[in-house]
């Protein structure tokens, strides 16, 4: 595996905080949880209405989601399962390479 | 036998420089390669300048790609229009006319101990690799470095924070080295274009304030002929404005530091895509990303050669 398949079952979220009680709702959660924000590269730039994508470790994907249900914050699962996206991504090539 | 080098995958770090060393070998007259510095971990810091060898004065574009390690469709796109640029040069009018009256300073990977650390153990890597004096995280946002309202809004002082602004301006070697380069050759650089993603957007000053530039139509004119570019490719829709206000407030960016040292127009890209695949856009997406952003590139140029009321 790629990277030492470290990034199975890692997922890729977005959030769409519709208000300023939701956007620091996320910022608690983020506090708590080791999240690798894509975008913004920041939690002090989440703004309400702005999508948040963020990489979560497999390890906290139930807790995240958890808490976004709690919360009643939109969210949705943009990659479900990063290593074997990253695997697809090379192995186009590897396919190439074979053609 | 041709060079066969594959523009449609992404490349390490050392496939680039080995590209770097056949471009600058096979294309004597149009090519001149040369290393601005050291990274951190002791790398060279290359730099294609692509033109015409003329002894008359030229007016220069810079391009940077890869400052943020994970975002790899940067270096890819600089490598395709390096490509784009030496393929085309004989039947292309614009293109020809371009490298005849410009030089273009290509800089494909700016942080290349990141863009390795990415390819060999953290693909979402995002930072310099530096080592901090008191804390265990490594790295500093390149893009948070430059002495342009350094470390306000927008960055982070923590070391261990993405947005970290670093122990002070420029601590960067890479930063430094950019930044030399470009204070030794202010005169003649009269375009900064900084490659990133993910996003969609063409972005111009002010990332650090909510205020306009003082050459505002004459910025906001070409971005908007560059986005209608990109967009007669494949109808790829790009937001364009100043960066403050299209992302996000931002503190000691690139693109500020360039326009406050006198270079006129300072762009930063955004290429795609807005989050479906984020910074794993597949290879087969390299293509038409790159073709479309050609033509921005070559339209932002192109505007150089004309006086801007």
């Amino acid at each position: 595996y790629l990277y030492n398949n470290r990034y199975a079952g890692d997922q890729v979220i977005r959030v769409t905080p519709v208000s300023n009680g939701e956007v620091e709702e996320l910022r608690r959660l983020f506090a708590n949880l080791t999240v690798d924000l894509w975008r913004p590269n920041s939690a002090a730039l989440i703004r309400e209405g702005g999508d948040v994508d963020l990489h979560v470790g497999r390890n906290h994907t139930r807790g995240l989601r958890a808490g976004l249900q709690r919360a009643h914050i939109r969210h949705k699962v943009l990659i479900s399962n990063l290593q074997s996206e990253i695997e697809k991504q090379t192995g186009y090539r590897s396919s190439r390479k074979r053609r | 036998s041709e060079f066969q080098y594959d523009y449609e995958v992404y490349h390490s770090l050392e496939e680039i420089q080995s590209w770097m060393y056949e471009m600058n070998r096979t294309h004597p007259h149009l090519v001149d390669m040369f290393s601005i510095g050291r990274s951190f971990e002791g790398r060279p810091l290359y730099i294609l300048q692509l033109g015409k060898r003329t002894r008359s004065y030229k007016k220069a574009v810079w391009i940077d790609c890869g400052v943020h390690a994970r975002e790899w469709i940067g270096p890819a796109f600089c490598q395709w229009f390096v490509k784009e640029a030496l393929h085309s040069y004989k039947y292309d009018s614009v293109m020809r006319r371009l490298m005849n009256q410009l030089n273009f300073y290509i800089m494909p990977v700016f942080n290349v101990d990141g863009y390795r650390y990415s390819w060999t153990t953290d693909r979402f890597w995002r930072k310099t690799r530096s080592k901090n004096a008191k804390y265990q995280c490594r790295g500093v946002d390149a893009n948070r470095n430059w002495k342009v309202k350094w470390c306000d809004e927008g960055a982070s002082s923590h070391p261990c924070d993405d947005t970290y602004c670093g122990p002070f301006p420029e601590s960067e070697p890479e930063v430094k080295a950019v930044a030399k380069f470009l204070r030794k050759h202010r005169k003649r650089v009269r375009a900064y274009i900084s490659i990133h993603a993910y996003a969609q957007m063409l972005l111009y000053p002010y990332s650090y304030k909510y205020a306009t530039i003082p050459n505002f139509s004459c910025v906001e004119s070409a971005a908007q002929n560059a986005v209608t570019a990109l967009y007669s490719a494949y109808g790829v829709r790009y937001r364009y404005g100043p960066a403050s206000t299209t992302l996000y407030v931002s503190s000691g960016s690139s693109m500020d530091w360039a326009y406050k040292n006198g270079i006129p127009y300072a762009f930063a890209f955004e290429l795609r895509d807005t989050g479906y695949f984020g910074f794993l856009l597949p290879e087969t997406l390299i293509n038409p990303t790159c073709t479309e952003t050609t033509r921005a590139v070559k339209t932002i140029a192109s505007g150089l050669l004309k006086k801007c009321p």
